[in-house]
């Protein structure tokens, strides 16, 4: 499971 | 993306929509707390710094810059054009008691030291407390006019349909962020008082009065 790196979401 | 995600963002959208028409309709901010839409600034502006370094879609890029313009916009309306109208005795919230802890925490619970994920991070942590002014000014006068209760309806369902989002990425893509869903879960709590009294009350056609 990978742990949000890049911050994707607004 | 997804609904849920999709869901969220036009519900904040439409929050900010629907304030600014409420100010700008009325002439007034009456019953808005400034200092909450002074922490929403910065929560966007220390947030989408990334808006000149990563591109990660239109949709996202356009986004960032529709929240910061709107966020600027509602502060000037609020503090430049209809100041007279601003509630200046009610909006009596000490907002360094919120900036000061999440500027701790971010730097003590973070993914990465860096500039920006300690920025990205302080603004998860304020974004999650960020509305108490808000809600501190409507329990103080005791009522809210009804377009606010609906501003804040859309505002607390936009993190709520977040945390649908973040439960389908973790099922589907094995996607999770503690720090994001940490402050989502929080930030949502704190509207649940309200949107008991906006589903028994505003819904009927009642004004949002809270029990004194």
């Amino acid at each position: 499971v990978k742990q949000n790196r890049e911050h994707d979401e607004l | 993306m997804n609904i849920f995600r999709l869901a969220g963002d036009l519900s904040h959208l439409l929050a900010i929509i629907i304030l600014l028409l409420k100010i700008w309709k009325t002439r007034s901010c009456a019953g808005i707390s400034g200092k909450s839409q002074v922490l929403f600034a910065i929560v966007y502006l220390t947030r989408y710094l990334d808006l000149f370094t990563t591109y990660i879609s239109l949709y996202n890029s356009i986004m960032k810059i529709v929240f910061i313009a709107a966020s600027g916009a509602t502060l000037y309306l609020m503090y430049v054009k209809f100041k007279a109208t601003y509630d200046h005795n009610h909006d009596s919230f000490r907002i360094e008691f919120l900036l000061i802890p999440c500027v701790i925490l971010a730097l003590i619970i973070n993914h990465d030291f860096t500039v920006m994920e300690i920025l990205w991070t302080f603004s998860i942590y304020l974004e999650s407390v960020a509305i108490l002014p808000q809600l501190f000014l409507v329990s103080k006068t005791g009522e809210a006019e009804s377009i606010t209760s609906h501003y804040l309806f859309a505002l607390g369902s936009y993190r709520a349909l977040y945390l649908l989002n973040w439960i389908y990425r973790y099922m589907a893509e094995s996607h999770y962020d503690l720090i994001a869903i940490f402050a989502g879960v929080v930030q949502t709590i704190l509207y649940c008082d309200f949107f008991y009294l906006y589903i028994t009350k505003v819904l009927k056609g009642k004004k949002l009065q809270l029990p004194a």
